[in-house]
């Protein structure tokens, strides 16, 4: 899910 | 900071889904995506399980457990429900822009000209005997305790 794919993005460029 | 990172992911998740999409914030706060958001971000949102005493006087400061049954409704820094979607003047809808447009395109008027000119009485400005201007502090009071939403 393209969604899911994005958060995911999201989750990983803020915990970075 | 949990709440922190939660805004943070929440922010840079919608604004990469609504450029590989190629949809608008409006289109991903309506029905259908919103809720494909919400399942897909929910493993992220701080405060989860909260945990009220049925049994305590008040809520707790932060307004947690005002409601029993959904402890999170009114507390600090959440989302509060819309009856319209956003239109503030910032493309990506978050609210760092007010809106400075009207519909038809021509900016909007300078709200210090509108304030002045609802609230000029003129040479003999109406007094109200039933209220003084503290009614408009508790006010402002009262929202703020309600929002708490930066």
């Amino acid at each position: 899910d393209i969604v899911s794919e994005c958060v995911a993005e999201a989750v990983g460029l803020v915990d970075r | 900071s949990s709440m922190a990172r939660s805004a943070d992911i929440s922010e840079i998740a919608s604004d990469i889904i609504t450029r590989r999409m190629s949809i608008t914030m409006g289109d991903l706060q309506g029905l259908g995506m919103s809720q494909r958001f919400a399942t897909a971000i929910d493993s992220n949102c701080a405060l989860k399980n909260i945990m009220c005493n049925p049994a305590d006087i008040y809520r707790k400061p932060n307004g947690v457990c005002n409601n029993l049954k959904n402890p999170m409704w009114g507390s600090s820094i959440t989302a509060q429900p819309r009856f319209i979607p956003p239109h503030y003047g910032d493309g990506k809808n978050i609210g760092i822009i007010p809106r400075y447009l009207s519909v038809s395109g021509e900016p909007l008027p300078n709200p210090r000209h509108i304030s002045n000119s609802v609230h000029n009485g003129g040479i003999s400005p109406p007094r109200g005997c039933q209220f003084t201007v503290l009614l408009t502090f508790f006010g402002q009071f009262v929202d703020h305790d309600v929002i708490s939403t930066p």
